[in-house]
């Protein structure tokens, strides 16, 4: 049987509500490392990639490696049922039809059970290469999430310019040109709060938004967000979770044509 | 004009 609990249960909820927009159905795929889940957009202009580890459950026990093929909107309907201090459980048998979520109440009084349908559903599994990156960009997420929201005002896509001044995020529309410009701090030591460069070559590569403030659902999830970009590559957007894993967006870049 | 490409196109499957 494949049983895996989550004693800070709002985890799950912030993950779903990460994914659930951008991807309608998917396989969580658990096997002994933990849980993890790789899927496209419908537009297949964007990936997820999350690794949830077993070392973050408590207990975790995958007897049989399992794929769970769910419809995100469904599980997240179910997680909203889950309240934000609730321990969650995640249970199915070895040849699943169904999964289980339960939710306990920390004292334990209340226990809520889902049992939700599983899906077949046939993934298309994409390798991503090991990428020497031009720039690595580290930012405080809630920075990243201000900037897409705010240039969103201005048009579709974010041109993201590093050079050794910084990083700038531009954006052209009907009535105006949008420019944010961060410089690095002068502390670098990856602290909360700090916008940090590491720079191999000047790059400059352009952006849809609309799939980038889907990304910055994940804010919930981590104080700080780091954006690898690489010329004529997908960006990877990434959001560490302390203690269980993480969750990566990539996505391609507009090309002019 | 701007043409979004596909993340397919830069992954291979597997």
């Amino acid at each position: 049987m494949f049983e895996a609990r989550l004693v800070q249960g709002s985890l799950m909820k912030k993950f779903m509500e990460a994914i659930k927009d951008l991807v309608k159905e998917a396989n969580w795929d658990c096997t002994g490392t933990g849980i993890s889940l790789q899927a496209m957009d419908t537009s297949h202009v964007s990936l997820v990639s999350l690794l949830l580890r077993s070392d973050g459950f408590d207990p975790y026990r995958c007897d049989r490696n399992i794929s769970l093929g769910i419809n995100m909107e469904s599980m997240a309907k179910i997680m909203k049922c889950a309240s934000n201090d609730d321990v969650i459980t995640i249970r199915s048998e070895d040849h699943p039809d169904n999964v289980t979520f339960v939710f306990e109440s920390p004292n334990q009084e209340k226990v809520c059970d889902y049992e939700m349908k599983l899906m077949d559903i046939d993934s298309e599994h994409l390798g991503i290469p090991d990428t020497e990156y031009d720039a690595i960009i580290s930012m405080p997420a809630s920075e990243f999430q201000r900037i897409c929201r705010d240039l969103s005002n201005i048009g579709d896509s974010v041109k993201i310019t590093c050079n050794k001044d910084g990083v700038q995020f531009s954006a052209q529309g009907d009535t105006g040109i949008g420019k944010i410009a961060l410089k690095q701090n002068a502390v670098i030591d990856k602290e909360d709060g700090q916008v940090s460069i590491e720079l191999n070559d000047p790059v400059s590569l352009t952006f849809a938004l609309r799939y980038l403030t889907f990304f910055t659902k994940a804010t919930p999830l981590a104080s700080t967000v780091t954006l690898s970009v690489s010329a004529k590559n997908p960006v990877a957007v990434e959001y560490r979770v302390d203690d269980i894993g993480y969750i990566r967006y990539y996505l391609a870049p507009k090309i002019e044509e | 004009c701007e043409l979004q490409t596909l993340i397919r196109e830069y992954f291979k499957s597997q």
